[in-house]
């Protein structure tokens, strides 16, 4: 018999003056989530539903940037986006473009397990959602307050903006959109492709 | 962007990824999340998540580097985080987490922070976010 390992991640790239009761919040969400996992291999879970379990959970706290709390299109929406794959053999499933859908991780498991595909996008995704009863919201349900005020700034900063939880009090924008560097990516100035 | 790797008592990875993609992003974007290989790997020797900017990571083709270099070079997990942050990014910045099927933990990022959490069965549990 092995060892379990597990390891879950919120993201990279961090506000350098995030507020300590924002660092404090998000140190207890991944305790959470850790703690959430390693009773389900503790219970002899698969490591695959083990995986699915945790993402959910961090898709449906709005503290990090997926599933409720995503961050904002140029257009003010959510499209949300999410894979999964299990090692034994290889399998994976992949979604894109998601609008409605409450967990995007289950939905990519979905299309790992009851599709012969493995990544549908938009409406295709969405469609594949409702056939198997999957549980959808509306978009509004996936904005929040925060996310808004992000979504100013970086139109303010003409950016694509850190994901990162900017205090409520500081409204500088970010290092990489406000000094132009003279890195170029895919012919872009590297500030537009800002870490999330 | 969220995500967990895992190995379990039977020496099986997985992997998985979500997220809303970058804030200000044009409607119709595909970041590295979804894409199996670069932000989602699982295979038999480990399982990574990656999170950062999206087009380093699927130009570098990360999560699958990371398998890639234990498999072919020999690397252990953590020398091949680290190899694959140091050498496949460019100018990107990004980070990962990945397990071992051996139970091994380990991560990497080359921004000025990631929120990230790491535990394995002989009692070890980090939760962080800054170096």
């Amino acid at each position: 018999m092995g060892r379990w390992a597990i390891a879950v991640h919120g993201g990279a790239g961090v506000d350098p003056n995030l507020p300590l009761e924002r660092q404090e919040a998000a140190t207890a969400l991944l305790t959470r989530c850790l703690n959430l996992g390693i009773s389900a291999l503790r219970s002899s879970l698969p490591a695959i539903d083990v995986v699915e379990l945790v993402v959910r959970e961090l898709e449906t706290d709005p503290l990090f940037n997926s599933g409720r709390g995503s961050a904002l299109t140029e257009k003010g929406t959510v499209e949300m986006e999410a894979s999964i794959m299990d090692g034994r053999g290889r399998r994976c499933g992949a979604v894109s473009g998601l609008t409605t859908v409450k967990n995007p991780i289950s939905l990519a498991r979905l299309v790992m397990d009851k599709s012969p595909h493995s990544y549908l996008a938009f409406s295709g995704a969405e469609d594949f959602a409702r056939q198997h009863g999957v549980e959808t919201v509306d978009n509004e349900y996936f904005i929040t307050e925060d996310n808004k005020g992000m979504l100013k700034l970086a139109k303010e900063a003409d950016s694509i903006l850190f994901d990162y939880r900017i205090p409520s009090t500081a409204f500088e924008t970010c290092g990489a959109a406000s000094t132009e560097s003279p890195i170029q990516m895919n012919g872009m100035p590297i500030s537009v492709y800002a870490p999330e | 962007t969220v995500g967990c790797v895992v190995a379990d008592t039977e020496g099986r990875c997985a992997a998985a990824t979500s997220t809303g993609g970058l804030m200000n992003k044009k409607v119709g974007r595909i970041g590295d999340s979804p894409l199996i290989g670069a932000g989602t790997y699982a295979g038999e020797v480990c399982g990574v998540s990656c999170t950062g900017e999206g087009e380093a990571i699927i130009r570098g083709t990360l999560a699958r580097d990371v398998a890639a270099v234990m498999e072919y070079k020999g690397l252990k997990l953590q020398e091949a985080v680290d190899f694959v942050i140091k050498e496949r990014l460019d100018e990107g910045k990004a980070g990962l987490i990945a397990v071992s099927s051996e139970g091994e933990v380990a991560y990497g990022f080359n921004c000025n922070g990631m929120f990230r959490g790491c535990a394995t069965e002989d009692g070890f549990m980090e939760v962080g976010i800054w170096e």
